[in-house]
């Protein structure tokens, strides 16, 4: 699975995903990276792309929890992304890139590594495997 | 307002002893298409179309499990699916099923700027490609020789395999995937071995 989530200089977030599913998975399953809500979410606060185990996500909401307990819990997005993949995904292996309207980046997973790069118009930059 | 910001990722769950310079790959792609969206972000386009023009990168390289590199059915064929969605007024698309749209992400746009429907699944997502007029390929363009071994070891293994890589390359490397008690739903994933 791929995916990308933006903040723009106007503050409009989007997010994207897309995945060829699991290997040796059965013709017509469909994971999270299809379902809004799931996979993928995009709001005035902020933008989510998951990836791992889809059942999990799917289970989980997981892409509009994050903006969920942003707005209900006023929880910030590291904040937010921390509690999501803590709180939950349950048993499930998973992790999540997303970004805010006030141009913050945000990561987590709770499996073996995620490939994942994220910046900010302030120039920080990086991009990583492991924890 | 904070200025702009950009998240790429390339799949969760990696092999912990993917060769360094697969890892070295990964992080260049990432490091390219990150540069990719900051250009643009800084030529002032809107949200949904970085996030769109990034994916499309992404789904192009076989590196990743999307577009052409995608994990294979039971089947050994390439089913793919995407969606995408604008914060401003929570516009969204998706699509499932796809098997021959050369870019997933690009219909699922499209679905959200030129369908009356969010979602779109297999016949009628590829009736719709079609009428749109979108990048069409075989099913062969996305399979890779790797992932046709990766298949074959999930089959032995009778196992579904995460969104990572396992180089078919030192296939006792693999043993970790295998042997893990990997978990779905709760359930080991021996269990959804195909009857």
């Amino acid at each position: 699975t791929v995916g990308c989530v933006v903040v723009d200089a106007q503050g409009r977030c989007a997010a994207a995903t897309s995945t060829g599913g699991l290997m040796n998975k059965m013709s017509g399953r469909i994971g999270d990276s299809p379902l809004i809500g799931a996979g993928t979410y995009a709001c005035s606060l902020c933008g989510v792309s998951c990836t791992g185990e889809g059942e999990a996500i799917i289970r989980g909401t997981l892409a509009r929890d994050v903006a969920a307990v942003m707005e209900y819990k006023g929880l910030g997005l590291q904040e937010a992304v921390d509690y999501v993949v803590k709180e939950r995904l349950d048993q499930g292996k998973a992790g999540l890139i997303a970004v805010s309207k006030n141009g913050e980046v945000a990561y987590g997973f709770n499996c073996v590594g995620m490939f994942r790069g994220c910046a900010t118009e302030d120039g920080f930059m990086e991009v990583g495997i492991w924890e | 307002m904070g200025g702009w910001a950009i998240a790429v990722h390339g799949g969760a769950g990696v092999d912990p002893n993917l060769p360094v310079e697969r890892q070295e790959e990964a992080k260049q792609l990432l490091t390219r298409c990150l540069n990719i969206g900051i250009s643009a972000l800084r030529s002032s386009l809107p949200a949904i179309d970085v996030v769109e023009l990034v994916v499309r990168e992404l789904e192009s390289d076989p590196v990743f499990n999307s577009g052409r590199g995608s994990a294979l059915t039971e089947k050994g064929t390439v089913e793919m699916e995407a969606s995408i969605m604008d914060g401003a007024g929570r516009r969204c698309g998706a699509v499932s099923g796809i098997t021959t749209v050369k870019n997933p992400i690009s219909l699922a746009r499209l679905v959200m700027d030129k369908s009356p429907h969010s979602y779109l699944a297999f016949s009628g997502a590829e009736d719709f490609a079609r009428q749109q007029g979108v990048e069409t390929v075989d099913n062969d363009y996305f399979i890779t020789e790797d992932n046709i071994g990766m298949l074959k070891l999930a089959k032995e293994a009778k196992t579904i395999l995460f969104d990572y890589r396992i180089p078919p390359v030192g296939l006792d490397t693999c043993s970790s995937a295998v042997d893990s008690p990997l978990q779905m739903n709760g359930l080991p994933l021996t269990v959804y071995a195909p009857e």
